[in-house]
């Protein structure tokens, strides 16, 4: 493993420390996107079904696991938690997710490289994490108050697949890896997706203002 | 390389 894909892993987990600190001490989901978590579940559900298929590493098994524990136990903070619940932003989160788990189906069906259940799935999981943070972003945007563990959760989600990409870089030229185009464009696609946000979150963190994003 | 050298990532 290269320091990239490390570096990557520990700022996803690192992600979804800052979440979770923010739900159990703060006791707070405020601007939170429930769509975005509940699409998480999804794409973990359906990507690490390979754990009953497949064993990699003790490192691998584990990382999966935390990442199915966790999600799930954040979507049910945010839908049954009596307090955290009362705090979730429902009349913002309005994103049509299903939308874009439709339009992950098709596409997964369409393009894939091999027509199996497991590798259509994981095509699947790819495409739908790709787009999963739009409903957040969009939340954040219609958020008057963004506060710091929120953007800093944002921050930290995108920076774990932007470190991903560097990652595949340095396994295509020094482990010489083929081409691998699926999951390439659609983490590139998810990186894309972050750019505006990064571009506010760096400038409000160099001018030591609060993160606002113009509506 | 292994061809499923990419599911090895999460």
């Amino acid at each position: 493993m290269n320091l990239f894909r490390l570096l990557g892993d520990m700022t996803h987990l690192l992600s979804i420390v800052v979440l979770l600190l923010k739900i159990r001490t703060v006791k707070s989901c405020a601007g939170i996107s429930l769509k975005t978590q509940e699409l998480y579940v999804i794409v973990f559900l359906t990507r690490y079904l390979d754990l009953f298929t497949k064993y990699y590493s003790v490192y691998n098994t584990a990382m999966k696991l935390v990442f199915l524990g966790t999600s799930i136990g954040i979507v049910w903070y945010m839908r049954y938690h009596k307090v955290v619940k009362q705090t979730y932003s429902k009349d913002e989160d309005t994103f049509k997710h299903y939308f874009l788990i439709l339009l992950s189906i098709i596409l997964a069906l369409l393009i894939h490289r091999a027509f199996d259940v497991i590798e259509v799935l994981w095509t699947f999981s790819l495409y739908l994490e790709a787009v999963a943070i739009l409903p957040q972003l969009v939340l954040l945007q219609k958020s008057r108050n963004i506060d710091t563990l929120t953007g800093d959760y944002v921050f930290l989600l995108g920076a774990y697949r932007a470190l991903y990409i560097l990652n595949w870089v340095y396994r295509f030229l020094m482990e010489n890896h083929k081409f691998r185009w699926i999951p390439w464009i659609s983490g590139l696609v998810q990186t894309a997706l972050y750019a505006d946000f990064f571009y506010y979150y760096i400038k409000s963190w160099k001018n030591r203002e609060k993160l606002k994003l113009p509506a | 390389p292994p061809s499923s050298y990419v599911k090895d990532e999460l």
